[in-house]
């Protein structure tokens, strides 16, 4: 019923109708169809419900009509609190990207706390090959601080993450540094390292990618294990996993058959 | 159609208007005069299509069409779409003679979508220019 007159000239679709209808719903979306994930794992929840805020704030824009680029502030709120201050500027990258990606954390391993300082941390990500006809415009890790037991609030931890370029047998291996912070031991939230330059060698050069270090160290330069200071790992809640996104950008205007 | 009783779980239906009949408000029309060109709404949800596990995000597709009488009398049996791509074609060619279509799009909108590939990765996808959500009704 429309408008509380029933239309006769309504009829139930048929199964080639809605065949046509979703393929043409699929290829209107660009969606490649029902993806089949191996193995069927649960993933963590920390990825999804950023880029579910990322998708409201570039929708909104979307229906505030071209041209309306985004104020960090804006999309910083909506992509939940960071506690970084050297977060990349999101607004124009997300605004101006054609693909965001955020990739699952493969494997994470850390040094035995047992064995001499200089503790750290390894992730390694997955990284589906690159879109085609796009450049990376921006790529971040973003991992949870929570807030540790038994550690004075006003302390300030500075931590660095760098990129593994080359493994060496019994030596640690060559290390680029990436991205460096300094947080109050006391506060909690997510932390958003820019990790561009090593993504866009990962994408061109699947191989290269030895995946990321991360280090922790007090004022004095005393190395600390990432679980001391409250940094949530694979083995922590769904919604707080560490994750990669990934902004690209298509390299020309992509032309699609019109419809 | 005969109904055929197997025990397969009832699909929710889809109704669209007949492409074939003139309008939708075509009681509407006969009984009230003129109904003007409207644009209408096509939803089509994605839980009913049972993609949900896999599209995040938007939860379904909106299809924009016009339906209605146009001011212009090209023909009286097309439907508003058609009758708005001959007006505005004819309007090119005869600019002083023939208005612009009313219902004729205005403005190609984008359109973005949030689902997982096959790695379990979270994939944010924008299409410029894509999609009509608006025109001159």
């Amino acid at each position: 019923q429309v408008e509380g007159v029933a239309h006769s000239s309504f009829r139930r679709l048929s199964g080639r109708e809605k065949k046509e209808m979703q393929k043409e719903i699929l290829s209107l979306l660009g969606l490649p169809g029902r993806p089949r994930p191996h193995p069927p794992l649960r993933p963590p929840s920390s990825a999804p419900l950023f880029m579910l805020d990322l998708y409201h704030a570039v929708s909104s824009e979307d229906d505030d009509g071209p041209g309306l680029g985004f104020s960090p502030e804006v999309v910083s709120h909506a992509a939940l609190p960071t506690l970084s201050t050297h977060t990349p500027p999101l607004g124009t990258v997300v605004s101006e990207a054609d693909t965001v990606m955020s990739f699952v954390n493969l494997v994470e391993q850390e040094k035995d706390l047992l064995q001499p300082r200089p503790y750290w941390k390894d992730f390694r990500f997955d990284l589906t090959p690159l879109p085609q006809g796009e450049t990376v415009t921006a790529a971040e890790f973003r991992i949870y601080k929570t807030l540790p037991v038994g550690w004075r609030a006003n302390r300030t931890l500075h931590i660095s993450v760098y990129e593994i370029q080359r493994e060496k047998r019994y030596r640690d291996p060559d290390l680029a540094l990436l991205d460096m912070q300094s947080v109050p031991t006391g506060q909690e939230g997510w932390l958003a390292f820019d990790v561009t330059s090593a993504s866009n060698r990962w994408l061109l050069n699947p191989r290269s990618n030895l995946g990321i270090r991360l280090y922790v160290e007090t004022e004095e330069d005393r190395s600390l294990s990432a679980g001391w200071v409250g940094l949530v790992g694979r083995r922590g809640p769904r919604s707080k996993q560490p994750f990669m996104v990934t902004f690209f950008r298509a390299s020309q205007a992509p032309c699609r058959p019109p419809r | 159609a005969v109904r055929h009783n197997n025990p397969r779980k009832k699909k929710p239906k889809h109704d669209l208007p007949h492409p074939n009949r003139p309008g939708i408000f075509d009681q509407n029309h006969a009984s009230s005069g003129r109904q003007g060109c409207k644009k209408h709404e096509l939803y089509v949800s994605f839980s009913d299509l049972g993609w949900r596990d896999w599209v995040l995000a938007p939860t379904g597709y909106s299809a924009y069409y016009c339906d209605g009488e146009c001011d212009y009398p090209l023909s009286s049996c097309m439907n508003a779409t058609n009758h708005a791509t001959i007006q505005a074609l004819v309007h090119l060619l005869k600019p002083n003679e023939v208005p612009k279509a009313c219902c004729a799009p205005t403005k190609l909108s984008p359109i973005s979508v949030l689902f997982y590939d096959d790695n379990n990765n979270v994939i944010l996808k924008k299409h410029r220019n894509m999609v009509v959500k608006h025109c001159g009704c």
